[in-house]
């Protein structure tokens, strides 16, 4: 349906304005490593049955190729900063502070305790699903201590939040239409998107408004 | 009847 299709498209869109900021401007000012590594470890315990024999359609096995090999590839990008720019990269660690541990130990319980068959496979992929839905924490915990972000593109938020709502409507359609519902992703998908309204939220406040009053 | 499906999404 129109709404899964825009839905991925705008996610992947979402990664292609990252990749692009990061690469013409050189710079990281403003992106939570964390929030990329964990992105990077959501696509890698989610997409595990691409080892496996189990076969969708190659629309999904390619962007699930996609997925996992951008996110990982924005990992080492930032990564490179180490030492391509020292200064920046440093001033990056010393603003990402949010303890993500608190969030991989919760995703893990969450993922035991709510899960569709206790197989390893399945419990990983429970625990993907809630790590997405809390994985923007450090970007936003970052952002609404430092009010900047010149890397962090007002599209690249707009495109990931988008990505989550028209989710919701996806899964609206496929309830209606296909009687189907996968409660664990409706469940970490609404507490997602309202992740997102909130970091929209900052954002706005802090990055478009702050900003506005220091236009020449 | 609601049924719970496999994983075709992303």
């Amino acid at each position: 349906n129109l709404f899964r299709i825009f839905g991925d498209l705008s996610h992947l869109a979402s990664i292609g304005i990252l990749l692009h900021t990061v690469r013409s401007t050189q710079s990281i000012d403003g992106i939570s490593f964390k929030t990329q590594a964990l992105y990077a470890l959501v696509f890698m315990t989610r997409y595990l049955d691409l080892f496996t024999w189990h076969w969708v359609s190659l629309y999904n096995f390619l962007m699930k190729v996609f997925f996992l090999a951008s996110s990982v590839y924005i990992v080492v990008l930032l990564q490179q900063f180490r030492t391509k720019n020292p200064i920046a990269y440093k001033e990056m660690v010393l603003q990402d502070t949010f303890k993500i541990h608190f969030l991989l130990l919760g995703s893990l319980v969450a993922g035991l305790c709510f899960h569709h068959r206790f197989t390893l496979l399945e419990i990983l992929w429970s625990f993907s699903v809630w790590l997405e839905s809390v994985a923007i924490l450090p970007q936003l915990f970052m952002l609404s201590k430092s009010g900047r972000a010149q890397s962090l593109t007002v599209h690249y938020i707009f495109a990931l939040g988008l990505y989550r709502f028209l989710y919701i409507f996806n899964w609206i359609w496929r309830y209606v239409s296909e009687a189907r519902v996968d409660k664990i992703a409706v469940v970490a998908g609404i507490v997602q998107t309202a992740m997102y309204s909130d970091f929209f939220y900052i954002y706005y406040k802090k990055v478009i408004r702050g900003n506005a009053g220091n236009l020449p | 009847y609601v049924h719970e499906p496999e994983h075709d999404e992303l």
